[in-house]
């Protein structure tokens, strides 16, 4: 599973 | 979205609303650290840059302009409107210790060695610990205004309902973690504990906030 955060948090 | 997410997003506007309100009502910026709202605005601007090139939702977009138009204000009203009331004096934390291990632990930690990745990482960083000037002044003047520490549970209870949210998302979206988001967050919502014990057994008791001497 690639490092990505979720973009849809403040 | 979930419902820990909207509770503590709807808490860290209520924030917002209660250090306006008591600038405000009272005329007076006594007892704010400029320094912490000065790191909140780094924080907002660093962050939020995806406005630029990435919609996410509306609701996403409007808080996001919300929190860089109202940090920038309160700063406005610190510099400029009550300016007499701000005191730097008992504002001496020195932040570029704050800023310098930030800096070097997003090169570090970041999920994209990339501007905009490495300034989001710059920014979780530094808000976790954005708090600290503000801390450093309580403990230093020992005492707060009742609406002020309304103000600093708000929040801390922002922080700590992502907690959930970050265990429920783990749970309902197929193992999503966000390491950097959760391990600031934590050091965060840890930081609070010591207010929150006096705010609980004192303020919500109707007593005023003193620290013992």
């Amino acid at each position: 599973k690639s490092a990505e955060r979720p973009k849809d948090e403040l | 979205m979930n419902l820990f997410r909207l509770l503590g997003d709807l808490s860290h506007l209520a924030s917002i609303f209660i250090l306006l309100h008591k600038i405000q009502t009272t005329r007076s910026c006594r007892g704010i650290s400029f320094k912490t709202q000065a790191l909140y605005v780094t924080v907002f601007v660093a962050r939020y840059l995806d406005l630029f090139y990435r919609y996410v939702s509306l609701y996403n977009s409007v808080m996001k302009l919300f929190f860089i138009a109202s940090s920038v204000y309160i700063l406005y009203l610190m510099k400029y409107k009550y300016r007499p009331t701000n005191d730097p004096s008992i504002d001496t934390f020195r932040i570029e210790y704050l800023l310098g291990p930030c800096v070097l632990l997003s090169l570090i930690f970041n999920y994209k060695f990339s501007v905009t990745e490495v300034l989001w990482s710059f920014s979780i960083f530094l808000e976790s610990v954005a708090i600290l000037p503000q801390l450093f002044m309580l403990q230093r003047t020992g005492e707060a205004e009742t609406i002020t520490t309304h103000y600093l549970a708000a929040l801390g209870v922002y922080r700590a309902l992502y907690i959930p949210n970050w265990i429920y998302r783990y749970i309902t979206e197929d193992g999503v973690v966000d390491p950097i988001a959760v391990t600031a967050g934590l050091v965060q919502t840890g930081l609070y504990i010591d207010f929150f014990y006096v705010y609980f057994t004192k303020v919500l008791q109707g007593q005023k906030f003193e620290l013992p001497a």
